[in-house]
């Protein structure tokens, strides 16, 4: 990872149930890191979800296929750790002075625990929010870092009623999550809950100041021939010294190939 | 007169906000749904640099101009749709998540979008059911001109119907709600296809939650007073 930027961390990552993992995520991410896709490891889905991972494994039957769902433990069943999972990558970082490194999850089902370099990090609950780290100061100062998470399930995966049913038994309405997955008049249920480091994981690179949910709006006038750009943003200075910025807005529009309007 | 620069001092430590002055466009290209007109979009790009430094972050977006507004037809009780102050018929599908095991890549997003554009769709509602979808798929809406519906986590069936009465007062943790519904608008907000947000599905949130998500998406009154100058200025037209 080099220079101011995002860079998305969708591949090379490992997968363990949590109960067939001895080790604390401090031990996982400092002396006894997994070697490889050696049970209890295997290659995980990330974005995906804990059943993605154990389907491209063949730990378990694809639940699309036939009545094949059937085949696969339900949570209400198996109890939440059978689905609760370890995580774990690595990234070669070094930063130099003055930049800042952010652990981004753009989503995750439901909680979860992030160990970098043996520092934990508590990821609060719910399905639909992101969570920012600056984990700059816990890099290793080799620039080898070992980043393991622990995904626990919703807190009430519920269970499935032996008719079915719109939504199962409702208890999945209790969290802030999907709901569809204890099953609907569509859809038979999802063993896991949709359990997983679901959506983008990325680190970014920042200089001092980091730029934060810009808000782009427009306004019209006279029958859309005068219009305005407004726009916002929120910005944090993580130095020590006070940050003399510029800040510039560029709009251009791309006509054909590589044409550009400035 | 589209790239404009502006200096501001920040503390050490802290967060501030700020607003650019308005970039003024003389009759830019609109974007339009599908089926009619263009996809106009415009390449934003926003960066900082810092004293002393050099870039210190940039942020990019692909950002639509158009003006999407709709109301509660009296006559038939269904919402009336206009876009850029034309009226649209809207033709729209279902949508709950792409992939029940949340394989969402770009590619599938493309290939599923571009689908209901060819299906002569211009709009996608997301189910409260399912997922608030990702960037990803607000982007290939963008492009493809389907407008999006999407709901917040809130189900008739789960939260407050059946019998026994399932959840009559929604999540347990309204602050969690809250929290991550503030989040997704956020995360979302940017997109031109965006045109609806509803609290659940056929199901008015807890009164709390209802009230919190209509003071969070009501309209800023700067814009209030914008669109009170443009219905004068059409009238005098």
């Amino acid at each position: 990872i080099a220079g101011i930027g995002k860079t998305r961390f969708d591949s090379g990552w490992l997968a363990a149930r949590s109960t067939e993992v001895e080790l604390t995520g401090a031990q996982l991410t400092t002396t006894h890191p997994p070697t490889g896709a050696d049970p209890p490891w295997m290659e995980a889905v990330v974005p995906g979800t804990v059943l993605a991972t154990l389907v491209k494994n063949k730990a378990v039957p694809d639940p699309f296929y036939g009545l094949n769902n059937e085949a696969i433990i339900d949570i209400a069943d198996s109890g939440r750790e059978h689905y609760t999972f370890w995580f774990f990558t690595t990234f070669q970082c070094k930063l130099p002075e003055a930049q800042h490194l952010d652990l981004n999850f753009r989503a995750i089902n439901y909680s979860a625990e992030v160990y970098l370099n043996g520092n934990k990090k508590v990821l609060p609950k719910g399905m639909f929010r992101r969570h920012q780290l600056d984990v700059t100061d816990i890099l290793h100062p080799n620039g080898q870092n070992m980043l393991a998470v622990l995904v626990h399930p919703p807190d009430h995966p519920g269970k499935i009623p032996p008719e079915g049913g719109q939504g199962g038994d409702h208890e999945i309405g209790k969290d802030v999550a999907t709901q569809y997955v204890q099953g609907w008049d569509w859809m038979a249920p999802i063993r896991d809950r949709n359990t997983g480091i679901w959506d983008e994981v990325s680190v970014s690179v920042t200089g001092p100041v980091k730029l934060i949910d810009p808000h782009l709006v427009s306004s019209f006038f006279d029958n859309y021939k005068r219009v305005y750009l407004h726009c916002t943003t929120e910005l944090e200075n993580r130095s020590t010294r006070v940050a003399e910025c510029s800040l510039s807005i560029e709009v251009t529009a791309e006509l054909e190939g590589n044409f550009t309007l400035i | 007169e589209h790239l404009r620069t502006e200096h501001r001092s920040i503390s050490p430590g802290a967060r501030s906000q700020h607003t650019f002055t308005e970039l003024f466009f003389y009759k830019p290209n609109l974007w339009w749904p599908n089926g009619m007109g263009k996809q106009s979009l415009y390449h934003v790009a926003i960066s900082v640099e810092v004293k002393g430094f050099g870039e210190s972050d940039s942020w990019r977006h692909l950002f639509g101009f158009r003006k999407i507004e709709s109301h509660i037809d009296s006559a038939t009780g269904g919402r009336l749709f206009k876009v850029n102050g034309q009226p649209i018929f809207i033709r729209g599908g279902n949508w709950i998540l792409s992939d029940g095991l949340l394989r969402l890549s770009e590619k599938r997003y493309e290939t599923d979008i571009k689908f209901h554009a060819d299906m002569n769709f211009n709009m996608i509602r997301c189910w409260g059911g399912g997922l608030t979808e990702r960037p990803e798929f607000y982007r290939y809406c963008d492009m493809y001109g389907l407008l999006v519906w999407q709901e917040f986590w809130i189900t008739g069936d789960v939260d407050g119907r059946g019998d026994p009465v399932s959840n009559p007062d929604g999540p347990l943790d309204h602050d969690l709600f809250l929290v991550c519904a503030r989040d997704t608008v956020k995360l979302l907000r940017n997109h031109a296809s965006l045109a609806l947000w509803v609290g659940g599905n056929e199901q008015v949130p807890p009164v709390d939650l209802n009230t919190a998500l209509k003071d969070y998406l009501k309209l800023h009154p700067y814009f209030e007073k914008v669109d009170e100058h443009d219905k004068i200025l059409e009238d005098l037209n």
